[in-house]
């Protein structure tokens, strides 16, 4: 379902190039879990941004179900974020002015859903987080485990085929984030992809494959 | 140094009251290192907001090195916070428009250090923090955990007896983890307070002694 060959993604930073992903090969199947990890700088976030057709690349191949993504348009890569993907973001990224529950409904406005069932499946969702009675908190009335949590539930709720997680348990207690994990494994079990980035040992190890990135490079590919 | 009695903190949501911390009490010695712990939710920063300065509570007291908080003008309380303590927030709260470096030399400019010994300063701990390499980042260009670790530095750069730390590895890699640690077991070893919020047990195994919060309360209190 991922396809990606010889891929480099450098910053601009004053007038100095910044390689940081280097000649990155990755092939991730239909229905695979995934954890990706590796030191704190290492690009783990970037590639995540790239496979999530959030950010584009300087060189190489990138093809989400067979389509290459870099000949893709932006009303197309829109259409992708919003119809396959779920993204949790690092840094949460909620709609300040927005509750939690306006924040989770957002991706089903894009889906055209109608108003009473995208409220219906925004509450649940909101219910499998533990956060039915803080949907009516703004970002900013709420914990940061319980932003984090918006920030899930949000990327779970037009159930999507690829589920790209970025550190989803950074901010949670252990009974918490075993919630969440189990979340996670209904979602495998039910044949989506699902990618997570995490320097938590014990969260990678819910996982399938456990990829290292090291320097912008993968390091290390291991089944489980 | 930390002397709160019966303190109450509510938030007011709608037309509600929402109470989150309740009757609580805590004393903290000069030289402690302590562990604050609890589910998602129980009122961790919101207690470290109060201790910090940057809150107000309902009821009950709190005092700093004898003094009464609730007692004191503005002023009074900036002048505790930029020069007694240290603060790393769980969401960084960094200045987007500067560098790395430009917020880390923020506190010692409050301090009134000169722009040579300002700058040399921050250097050493932004250093001390592994991020030497990119100093000259604005925020956006740095990853979550080098983030983390400009907060960090932030809070260090002028030596603060108190030190206050609101989940400082939650982005971190084990190996910078466990750097940062050794940072705080040197500040302790030096004399200094500290309090950190983690959800992480052998973060919290570190410090000598774990106060757990369940639903805006202590439930526990132990001694490592
Ligand atoms: N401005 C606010 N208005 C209303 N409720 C708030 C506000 N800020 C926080 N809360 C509520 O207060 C409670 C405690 O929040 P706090 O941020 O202290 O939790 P925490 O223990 O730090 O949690 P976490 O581990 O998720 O960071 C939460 O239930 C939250 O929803
Ligand atoms: N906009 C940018 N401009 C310049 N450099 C950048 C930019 N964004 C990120 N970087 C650099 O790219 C590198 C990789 O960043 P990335 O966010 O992918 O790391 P990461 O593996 O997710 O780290 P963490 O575990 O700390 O979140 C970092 O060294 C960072 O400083
Ligand atoms: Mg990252
Ligand atoms: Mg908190």
């Amino acid at each position: 379902i991922i396809q990606i060959d010889n891929l480099n993604k450098s910053y601009i930073i004053g007038n100095q190039i910044l390689p940081v992903l280097k000649e990155l090969s990755l092939t991730v199947q239909k229905g695979e879990y995934v954890a990706l990890m590796g030191p704190s700088g290492s690009g783990k976030s970037t590639l995540m941004n790239i496979i999530g057709c959030l950010d584009s690349f300087n060189t190489g191949t990138y093809k989400l179900n067979q389509i290459e993504v870099s000949k893709l348009n932006d009303n197309e890569l829109a259409e992708i974020r919003n119809h396959q993907i779920g993204f949790i973001f690092q840094t949460f990224n909620l709609l300040p002015r927005y509750s939690a529950l306006e924040n989770v409904e957002l991706p089903l406005i894009y889906a055209g859903w109608n108003k009473k069932n995208r409220r219906e499946r925004a509450i649940e969702v909101l219910k499998q987080v533990g956060l039915e009675d803080r949907m009516t908190h703004k970002p900013n009335e709420l914990s940061g485990g319980q932003r984090q949590r918006v920030a899930i539930a949000r990327a779970l709720v037009n159930n999507p085929a690829i589920l790209l997680a970025d550190e989803p348990t950074g901010n949670l207690d252990s009974k918490t984030s075993e919630e969440i994990m189990s979340l996670f494994e209904t979602i495998h079990q039910n044949g989506n992809t699902i990618i997570i980035v995490t320097h938590e040992e014990d969260i990678a190890q819910k996982s399938r494959r456990i990829i290292r990135l090291l320097d912008g490079k993968i390091d290390k590919d291991t089944l489980i």
